[in-house]
């Protein structure tokens, strides 16, 4: 399902190079619960963008069901993210001048086609199962921090991708919001066979991970079976 | 210390009032560890931004340091901020043209006119502090997210504020960084009496709480002695 082969990534800074990922090696095959944690600046989110392809390495290559992303153009990449990837991003991202309900129809006009009615009913489903549906008609500068991030994950979701890249997806949820979350991806596994890759601090989320990457300064220092 | 006297907060969004805050009495007293916990969406950010006055009520008294803040003009509020506050926002707000340093910096020159070589000794403490000195010359687009948080975290602290309002100040940082943040503050009301307010979902910091007030749908619904 995803594959990195002798992956670096590199930040020019003027005369310095940042090594943010060094010499990374990864085979996930049927595992469909993955996470990597570490401590904050060890390359997590970086290692997150090359998988989701909104990045590309410096040197090596970056696999995904089977399609070799890193040597997508710009605009194959984007393509290839409509069709098969869900991202929740560590900063939201959401698009100020959308609402909830717009934010999370925006892949579906975007990139799938599906018809008007069958769109509502999949948007109601999703901000239903992560708790946010009477926030439907606020832009996020009316949303607490919790509220965005659930508006996230249910834009990651909403369009049923084989693969979900989820940079840490709870945060800012208390102890219940973070157990919807992470029952509606259960579910998701259990009846799409939809697969999940997480960055995570949140120990709840590393529970249920089936294989657990550990990464420190870049590298992955680490890798075990999960206690699932 | 912290006073709030039948404050509501009411959001309006064109016909409907959205009741952000109902009828919140609060008296903070000695205690320098104060915490508000509470699900998603609850009310804990809005009322941050009260007692920081960063916001007014809707109606009610807010008192800090005897001062009646909701009565001050944005200029007043502004000082008065300067003065005696330090906020660690929950999306951390840093100044996208400055450095971390520049960052961590700034609340130094723009109100405490303080020499620069004391500046660079405070600012060069709090980056070690929260483990992020190397991380000085960069701009917040070229941080991670726990990063990011920790120079919010620095920048809050440097100025030796009475009242520190943090919400959700760990959100983004493993067991240890947020251990370094937790001992950071620990060790500032030890030494300078300096009060903190949290709003948070981590039971690390929670645990190191004297009250904790918990918040439901904008309401008070408990209030209790920490366990520390
Ligand atoms: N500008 C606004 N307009 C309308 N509603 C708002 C606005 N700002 C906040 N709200 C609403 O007020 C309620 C409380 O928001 P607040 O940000 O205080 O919650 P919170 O307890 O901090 O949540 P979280 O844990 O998710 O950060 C939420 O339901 C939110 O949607
Ligand atoms: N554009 C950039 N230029 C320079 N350095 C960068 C850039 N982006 C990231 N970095 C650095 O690369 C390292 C890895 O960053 P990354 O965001 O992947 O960390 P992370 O593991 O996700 O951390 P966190 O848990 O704090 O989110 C960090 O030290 C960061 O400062
Ligand atoms: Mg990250
Ligand atoms: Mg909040």
């Amino acid at each position: 399902l995803v594959e990195l082969k002798q992956v670096t990534k590199d930040y020019r800074m003027g005369e310095i190079s940042v090594q943010a990922l060094k010499d990374i090696e990864i085979d996930i095959d049927k595992q469909s619960f993955v996470s990597f944690v570490g401590p904050s600046g060890s390359g997590k989110t970086t290692l997150l963008n090359l998988i989701g392809c909104l990045d590309k390495p410096s040197s090596g290559e970056v696999f995904v069901n089977g399609t070799a992303v890193n040597t997508l153009s710009n605009k194959e990449a984007a393509q290839f993210r409509g069709q098969y990837l869900g991202f929740i991003f560590q900063n939201f991202n959401l698009l100020p001048v959308l609402t909830t309900y717009e934010n999370v129809e925006y892949p579906l006009i975007m990139v799938q086609n599906i018809k008007a009615n069958e769109r509502k009913k999949r948007i109601m489903h999703y901000l239903d199962a992560v708790g946010i549906a009477d926030q439907k008609d606020k832009y996020p500068s009316q949303l607490s921090g919790g509220q965005k991030q659930r508006v996230a994950v249910a834009r990651a979701l909403v369009t049923d991708p084989k693969l979900v890249l989820a940079d840490e997806p709870t945060a800012n949820l208390d102890h219940d919001s973070a157990f919807k979350i992470i029952e509606l991806m259960r579910q998701m596994k259990r009846d799409f066979k939809t697969a999940f890759i997480f960055s995570t601090h949140d120990p709840k989320i590393v529970k249920e991970a089936e294989i657990i990457y550990t990464l420190e300064d870049g590298k992955i220092v680490g890798k075990k079976i999960g206690a699932s």
